[in-house]
């Protein structure tokens, strides 16, 4: 799955 | 959080407090391209605008508030503060050959057409080659302070242990995101030719220094 939206990196 | 990511936020953290304190001690810019630092000022402002509409941890949030806060200070200090001792006549690189192409690029490759992702999209492909200015400084007076060297090391690793965070989620939460992974390829290449003096040059105890 790619979870293109969770910007969770900085 | 992987111990790749971990390192490469201590590393990117490293390099903006090296570059703070070194402005701060020697009272001075010198050497440092002013227009890199607008440009990170840039990337860090457009990025992490979703401080205000999506909470991802505590870390993640204040990571953002001090990378913002550490290159505002240090734009602060090289435009107003030590502004006599910025060498703006060696920092000649045309900074809208970078943001106007990173604006297009954003606009024709984002993962949805929406105004937050849309920056944040610009400001990881202009990411990618903000520091060009300073390596465009360096390479136009020959030579950079050891300090500075660390600095861009630093800043250069942080990206590099960014790849290897990206190999592991890929194989580890099958997660990817391909707009990421290619800006940090682009970031991580334009480092290599400076890694390669940094350790054959910098670490021996030599100044950086161009071949004439």
């Amino acid at each position: 799955a790619v979870v293109a939206f969770a910007h969770d990196e900085l | 959080m992987n111990i790749f990511r971990l390192l490469g936020d201590i590393s990117h953290l490293l390099a903006i407090i090296i570059l703070l304190r070194k402005i701060w001690m020697s009272r001075s810019c010198a050497g440092i391209s002013g227009k890199s630092q607008l440009l990170f000022g840039l990337v860090y402002t457009t990025r992490y605008l979703d401080l205000i509409t999506s909470y991802i941890s505590l870390y993640n949030s204040v990571m953002k508030v001090v990378f913002l806060a550490a290159s505002y200070a240090t734009i602060y200090l090289m435009y107003v503060k030590f502004k006599a001792t910025y060498d703006h006549n060696h920092d000649t690189f045309r900074i809208e050959f970078l943001v106007v192409p990173a604006v297009a690029l954003a606009l024709l490759i984002n993962h949805d057409f929406q105004v937050v992702e849309i920056l944040w999209t610009f400001s990881i492909y202009l990411e990618s080659v903000a520091i060009l200015p300073q390596l465009f400084m360096v390479s136009k007076t020959g030579e950079a302070e050891s300090i500075t060297s660390h600095y861009l090391f630093a800043l250069g690793v942080y990206r590099g242990l960014y790849l290897l965070n990206w190999i592991y989620r890929f194989w580890a939460e099958d997660h990817y995101d391909l707009i990421a992974i290619v800006a940090g390829v682009v970031q991580t290449v334009l480092y290599c030719d400076f890694f390669y003096l940094y350790i054959t040059k910098v670490l021996r105890g030599k100044k950086l220094q161009l071949p004439a």
